[in-house]
């Protein structure tokens, strides 16, 4: 699954 | 990490660091919102809770432990230090209006319903609409002082150069996340304005002030 958090951006 | 996405975190870190040195070197916090600041205090705190429970990279960790150390040093400047250079009269956005229906939205479109989460998205909604103060008192005393003009490209490029981060990271990496994403543009569609006065005045040596 694509849909990530992009948690490791600021 | 692409080229976007570092300078994104770059043209967001010189733009906090302008507004420390505007405000200390000036003593004087004037043409600043202090209701955006404590926004942006707010966007962090939420943001950043996971700070020490996941661990992603010293890079990441010190730069935000960094953005929260500056986000509360400048609302203690305007708050407390120079607290009497604060244009008061001025900054009266409400910020309740963009506080609730962040907050609303948060609990109603989110990726997952846990609280982290639910901070999270709350923070990018929250940040993407937190500049409306600042906007809002210079449009109120129609004009800027060049180094805020500064202040705020470099804080508006930064997301700009994060979408930018984003389209990238979707065709190498086939990654999107919809929440960040349309908040992004959002938050950078709020600053075309100012953008486009930058541009035409400010680069050309010129104070920012606006049409009466």
């Amino acid at each position: 699954d694509n849909l990530i958090n992009p948690k490791d951006e600021l | 990490m692409n080229v976007f996405r570092f300078l994104g975190d770059l043209s967001h870190l010189v733009a906090i660091v302008i507004l420390l040195l505007k405000i200390w070197k000036t003593r004087s916090c004037s043409g600043i919102s202090g209701r955006s600041q404590i926004l942006f205090a707010i966007v962090f705190t939420t943001r950043y809770l996971d700070l020490f429970s996941n661990f992603i990279s010293v890079y990441n960790t010190s730069m935000k432990i960094v953005y929260i150390t500056c986000s509360y040093a400048t609302v203690y400047l305007i708050y407390g230090k120079f607290k009497a250079t604060y244009d008061f009269n001025h900054d009266t956005f409400r910020i309740e209006f963009l506080l609730v229906p962040s907050a609303i939205l948060a609990f109603l479109v989110n990726h997952d319903f846990s609280p982290l989460e639910i901070l999270w998205t709350f923070s990018i909604y929250l940040e993407s609409v937190a500049i409306l103060p600042q906007l809002f008192l210079v449009s109120k005393t129609g004009e800027a002082e060049t180094i805020t003009s500064h202040y705020l490209f470099a804080l508006g490029s930064y997301r700009l150069l994060y979408l930018l981060n984003w389209l990238w990271r979707y065709f190498s990496q086939g990654f999107y996340d919809l929440i960040a994403l349309l908040s992004g543009i959002l938050q950078t569609v709020l600053y075309c304005d100012f953008f486009y006065l930058y541009i035409s005045k400010v680069l050309k040596g010129k104070k920012l002030s606006l049409p009466a």
